[in-house]
């Protein structure tokens, strides 16, 4: 992915439950676009990465260089989706559960 | 509106299966997406809302989970006993609502509404009691899974047999409530109609089920997805005797946890700490070469001369790199 952006930001990832070996009781969905954050949060971090005030200061204490060790703030996802998943359960039950957290929307660098 | 189910109202009409010109065909479509032997209402039933509860933000009756159950069909003096398991319910699951789905089929008068016209004069006939149809009763006991007894009623519920066969809901929630409660998560369900049932009943697509709707207060915690998707455990794939169940394990979580410990529990690179003694390693980084000093790119910046003399260095570094390519490109040109 040479041509996405060095900077933290959002990249495509599209995850097929065959592939982690979960298609056998997972009924629905049978892939989901997960995305990931990935990318830079090199001093001075601009708007766009959306920093916390703490990745702020981390930024600003690493460039300064005073404490030895500081790394750079991580890119990490800020706002997240649900999804629900249809499957089945240890009896054969065909169960629905809607699991916070599992796809990105935005990155930042926290 | 899965929060106070409507009393006599199938799926169809809960949860807008009746949609679309040919209901029946496409829920059919809709369960094939299930494979075989799980193309029955329940199946089509769950397809549904998973439909409807995939979109962004909405929330199964206010909570996270909606749980099925079929029966397991047991037959009690020729009548049919639906017996639920409701064990694989997990303890962080709180119960919002739970209902009981049933295929209700037509009962006298009108199944002998026919003969009787034919047999006007008949006095027998003439003399049914037109318009009092036999009333039915629903009877639910519980019990837990070591007991060999009959139960505990939970509960017995009127029903009117309708006009018309379909399919109805009934709120069994406090009978859920109460059963779980009390560590019995074996329901009972039985349709008792008064006379001796006709033949020997047998499970049909028109089995009964119960769905159960829940908040899961387990599933915003870390790695929850595992607890309920993660169903081996990727480092012993190979040690699990044959025919052993995928997930017959105690412990549902698979516990992937690499042993993280010294360096790797903070956010040094291994190698950055300086300690010595909580390096195991043969060879040793040095800060300097890892990460670039700030201080180096913080300090004063150099005067133009010196800035013009350091870009000399830098080119003649970069020219004797670019000699070199030059030199071995000849070479292989003349080779």
């Amino acid at each position: 992915q040479w041509d996405e952006p060095r900077v933290c930001s959002r990249r495509y990832l599209k995850v097929d439950f065959a592939d982690i070996g979960w298609n056998e009781w997972i009924i629905s969905p049978k892939s989901f676009d997960a995305y990931y954050c990935a990318g830079a949060c090199e001093f001075p971090m601009p708007k766009i990465v959306s920093p916390s005030n703490h990745a702020t200061i981390q930024s600003i204490v690493r460039a300064v260089g005073i404490i030895p060790g500081i790394p750079e703030p991580c890119c990490v996802p800020d706002k997240m989706n649900s999804l629900g998943v249809l499957f089945l359960d240890e009896n054969r039950n065909v169960v629905l559960k809607v699991y916070p957290n599992m796809s990105v929307e935005t990155c930042a660098c926290r | 509106s899965h929060t106070s189910p409507p009393q006599s109202t199938g799926p169809l009409a809960t949860d807008g299966l009746a949609r679309g010109k040919d209901p029946q065909k496409s829920l059919g479509d809709k369960a094939a997406a299930l494979g075989p032997g799980a193309q029955d209402m329940v199946a089509v039933h769950m397809l549904r809302l998973y439909e409807k509860y995939s979109r962004r933000g909405a929330r199964p009756g206010g909570g996270n989970t909606v749980r099925s159950f079929r029966p397991r069909l047991e037959v009690v003096n020729q009548k049919a006993l639906y017996l639920f398991n409701l064990t694989s319910m997990q303890d962080s699951e709180m119960i919002l609502t739970a209902t009981f789905h049933f295929y209700s089929e037509p009962r006298w008068p009108w199944a002998h509404e026919v003969p009787c016209k034919q047999q006007a004069k008949n006095v027998s006939c003439r003399l049914l009691p037109l318009g009092l149809p036999a009333r039915q009763h629903l009877l639910f006991r519980s019990l837990s899974q070591n007991t060999a007894t009959q139960g505990l009623f939970r509960g017995n519920m009127a029903l009117v047999p309708p006009p018309r066969a379909l399919w109805q809901t009934k709120d069994i929630s406090p009978i859920v409530k109460a059963a779980r409660q009390d560590g019995e998560l074996l329901l009972s369900a039985q349709l008792d109609s008064g006379g001796k049932d006709p033949g020997v009943p047998r499970l049909s697509p028109h089995a009964p089920y119960i769905l159960i709707y829940a908040n899961d207060l387990a599933i915003s915690e870390p790695n929850s997805v595992a607890v309920t998707l993660q169903r081996y455990d990727p480092f012993q794939a190979g040690d699990r005797e044959p025919g052993a169940a995928p997930n017959s394990s105690t412990d549902p979580r698979v516990r992937r946890a690499t042993q993280a410990t010294g360096p790797l529990q903070d956010n040094e690179l291994p190698g950055l700490d300086e300690r010595p003694a909580q390096i195991p390693r043969t060879q040793h980084y040095h800060k300097h070469e890892l990460w670039p000093s700030p201080f180096r790119t913080l300090k004063p910046r150099p005067g133009r001369k010196d800035r013009r003399k350091k870009s000399q260095d830098v080119f003649v570094a970069s020219s004797q790199v670019l000699h070199f390519d030059e030199k071995t490109m000849q070479k292989a040109r003349r080779k």
